[in-house]
């Protein structure tokens, strides 16, 4: 299905640690 | 959280010395959330006759790339004072909307978006593919807008890629306007 993503649900992730 | 398209984040850095091609470096390349946040750099931080652009993988950010020819791009003109409050947010709002897929059915149509840091005036544009289909652009028009809190009477200008490229004036004529 289509991977859309509202600003909000974007900026929760800004000082989240990438989970290489 | 996988993204809807893989972009590209490339680097150009004007040195007259050297082809215009040669200028643009390919930086990284992201499809996740995750990789977005830990790749993603402020555009202050960029010096001057230098740009960002983040396309759709596959979609070179020139004029010349099959994707880009029948084209052209939403154009948001900063004032020079804008650089120190707004430049940060307006590009940072630009990607959101392109990693985010926020264009409803018309985000197919969006290419990427590209920064460029200039000392006359810095530059945030939204490249589409099809200068011809108004409905699709004037939708990303309204949307883009929108987005980037622009007041109602604040209008950004489209412009068909083939008209800046054969421009005689530094302006080239708007198709359409929000």
């Amino acid at each position: 299905g289509k991977k859309q993503y509202d600003r909000e649900f974007l900026l929760d992730f800004q000082f989240m640690p990438a989970c290489i | 959280h996988p993204l809807q398209n893989r972009w590209v984040l490339w680097f150009f850095k004007s040195d007259r010395g050297r082809a215009w091609q040669d200028n643009l470096h390919q930086v990284t390349m992201v499809d996740t959330v995750e990789d977005f946040w830990s790749h993603i750099q402020l555009a202050s931080k960029l010096s001057p006759g230098c740009d960002y652009a983040l396309f759709k993988d596959g979609i070179q950010p020139m004029w010349e790339d099959s994707r880009n020819q029948q084209g052209g791009r939403w154009l948001v003109s900063l004032a020079k004072q804008q650089r120190h409050c707004e430049l940060d947010r307006l590009w940072l709002e630009t990607l959101l909307c392109l990693i985010g897929d926020s264009f409803e059915e018309h985000s197919r149509e969006v290419c990427g978006a590209v920064i460029n840091i200039r000392p006359k005036g810095d530059k945030i544009a939204v490249w589409t593919s099809d200068a011809e289909n108004q409905a699709s652009v004037l939708r990303i028009g309204q949307v883009y807008k929108e987005r980037l809190g622009l007041s109602m009477k604040t209008i950004i200008g489209y412009q068909a890629h083939t008209d800046t490229a054969s421009k005689s004036n530094s302006l080239a004529k708007n198709k359409f306007v929000v």
